[in-house]
């Protein structure tokens, strides 16, 4: 693991002298690989460790009898500050209902995810439906209808297109009183500009939140798709869905250093209480292996 | 192509940038690096260009495709299609399922998900579109039970191919794979020589590098026979299945790009690798 690694690089390097800037070097090299190994963007790994190094070169480290343990402590909390700081829940608008819009690439989990929220939010007292815009998927509506029946919440379909069912959902959430409304939508590609399009379409109906949902085990193209996304769409949040696998999950440092945006939510399983707040500490400790 | 036209130290990490940017991974990236350098000094290339050939044919040897063998199949097979949640199990059956029937197969699938919400509706849905049956059972009917029927009716109906669709899971629940491992016993048993059994390990080509992990537990659990590699029409290049390849030798089989019926294509080791560096 990354602090065993830089033990040995500084124990290497310096023995029992004064920490160089060579040797901080060497330690970067090594931060670069574990970054990489955990599937953090190779552009947002060059921009972090020089970010690191640039703090290390102060006293902290440089004076320190422990500098890899310093340098561990840097990281980390260049780790969590990047990530978000502090965990935090999702707003709820004082004049419901709170409107819901949950994005991503195929099979990234929203379909489920959307069940979670609204099983969660359900559990909290709060009328919810869930409208089912995913028209173009097999069986994509009656897995909502299952999920909606499994977990206790209402699901609201209609057979026009995604954008006029979501139109519709609303207004029927609004007259039914519900307080937060969740739009589950079709999984596509970043660069499919008219399913793209037809992303903006439905956002010009003034959702509260728009949640990227992003697959933990995803790889380098994180970076494009949630910038995609982002640029196109406008994204308020992420939910990083698959966390009970073992992957490491750079795309965490990945899409919150490009987007800038909140990881909202941490989805860990597959039944309705596994969606927790996403904890910055717990996911650099994750990513660091 | 490179951006630069000599070779020095800049391209270097050029090369290194579009393997790592594709998902090659760390270690199969300074592997490849290595052994182009050493290509270079004692081949003594000049030209950025042919060093650009020379990664393409270093990434194409690597990995091995298999698509020839599944699509000449010639005796009754069994496919078994295993994979972690969400990377395009169910769709891929029916691409399979659609390119056997077409070269006059006589297919049947099996729903061995019966875990998952409208999993069984979804799978059904494609058997319409395809012409072809699917047995199944309920929701939460034990998947061994539905494969040993699925089994019983390829006999009776005297099917070339039975593609089995089996739920997401995820390799860290030892339970579920458990559960897997179960499924190949309970089909070799019943197949009792009707049939090969082979399993069809899909994975999301936007997966970094726990793809690696996931081939080297599915493998152990059920052994692995090939890989479906999906959703390379988006822009994730899939480089995790030169790690694969290179360590444990499965080859791909086919590539899904799409969420078309017919959005398969056979694996070729050539075009995945001029794709890959860009
Ligand atoms: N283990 C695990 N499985 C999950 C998690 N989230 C979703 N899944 C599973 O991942 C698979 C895909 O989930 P879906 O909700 O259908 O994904 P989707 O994004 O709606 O897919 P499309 O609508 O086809 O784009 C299903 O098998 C889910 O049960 C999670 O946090 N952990
Ligand atoms: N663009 C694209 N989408 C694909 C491809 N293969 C599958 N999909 C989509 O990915 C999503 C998930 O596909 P499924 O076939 O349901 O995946 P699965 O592995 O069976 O999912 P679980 O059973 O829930 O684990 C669906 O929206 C598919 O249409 C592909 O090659 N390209
Ligand atoms: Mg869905
Ligand atoms: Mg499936």
């Amino acid at each position: 693991i990354l602090s065993d690694r830089l033990q040995q690089t500084f124990k290497r390097l310096k023995g029992h002298g004064k920490v160089t800037e060579a040797h901080l070097d060497e330690a970067m090299k090594e931060l670069r690989l574990a970054l990489l190994e955990a599937d953090v963007n190779f552009k947002v790994v060059k921009q972090f460790t020089s970010k690191v190094k640039e703090r290390a070169l102060g006293a902290e480290v440089m004076k320190s009898l422990t500098p890899a343990q310093q340098i561990i402590k840097v990281v980390r909390e260049e780790l969590e500050a990047l990530m978000g700081g502090q965990a935090a829940p999702l707003s709820l608008s004082p004049s419901p209902p709170t409107v819901m819009m949950v994005v991503g690439l195929q099979g990234a989990g929203k379909t489920t995810t959307c069940a979670k929220l609204a099983a969660h939010y359900k559990k909290q007292g709060k009328r919810t439906s869930v409208i089912a815009a995913d028209m173009q998927r097999p069986a994509a509506v009656e897995q909502l209808k299952q999920l909606g029946s499994d977990w206790d919440f209402e699901v609201y379909s209609g057979s026009e297109d995604p954008v006029t069912i979501a139109k519709n959902g609303l207004e029927h959430a609004k007259s039914h009183g519900h307080a937060v409304v969740i739009i589950d939508t079709a999984g596509r590609l970043h660069i499919d500009d008219e399913l793209m399009s037809e992303l903006e379409n439905m956002r010009a109906l003034k959702p509260h939140h728009v949640l990227l949902v992003v697959d933990a085990m995803t790889g380098q193209e994180s970076v494009n798709l949630a910038v995609a996304f982002d640029e196109r769409v406008g994204l308020d949040g992420v939910i990083l869905t698959k966390m009970d696998g073992d992957a490491r999950g750079g795309a965490a440092l990945s899409i919150a250093q490009v987007t800038g945006k909140p990881i909202r939510y941490v989805s860990a399983g597959e039944k309705p209480d596994s969606l927790d707040i996403f904890h910055p500490d717990r996911m650099a400790q994750r990513i660091l292996g | 192509t490179f951006r630069r036209s000599e070779i020095d130290e800049d391209l270097w990490e050029e090369v290194e940038e579009a393997l790592i940017g594709a998902d090659v991974g760390v270690e199969s990236t300074m592997d490849i690096t290595a052994h182009l350098r050493k290509a270079v000094k004692t081949e003594g290339i000049k030209d950025a260009s042919d060093l650009w050939d020379l990664l393409g044919q270093e990434v194409s040897r690597r990995i091995s495709g298999s698509a020839t063998e599944i699509l000449n199949q010639e005796g009754k097979v069994f496919y078994l299609v295993v994979g972690v949640n969400g990377t395009g199990k169910t769709t891929s059956v029916a691409k399979i399922a659609r390119k056997l029937s077409l070269s006059g197969n006589k297919v049947l699938l099996a729903a061995g998900d019966t875990y998952r919400a409208a999993a069984i509706e979804q799978l059904k849905i494609w058997g319409e579109r395809l012409g072809v049956d699917v047995i199944a059972h309920q929701r939460d009917a034990n998947p061994s039970a539905v494969l040993f029927d699925a089994i019983a009716a390829a006999k009776a109906r005297e099917v070339d191919t039975l593609i089995a669709d089996t739920s997401g899971r995820l390799h860290t629940y030892e339970n579920l794979m458990g559960e897997l491992e179960k499924m190949r016993r309970v089909a070799e048993r019943e197949l009792d020589g009707y049939a090969d059994l082979k399993v069809l390990l899909v994975i999301d080509a936007t997966t970094g590098q726990n793809g690696l992990i996931q081939a080297k537990q599915f493998a152990a659990a059920v052994e692995v026979d090939a890989i479906i590699l999906t959703k390379l029409d988006g822009t994730a290049k899939g480089g995790i299945v030169i790690s694969i390849c290179d360590q444990m030798d499965i080859p791909i089989a086919f590539t899904g790009v799409g969420e078309g019926m017919d959005d398969l294509e056979p694996f070729d080791p050539a075009l995945f690798a001029e794709a890959l560096i860009g």
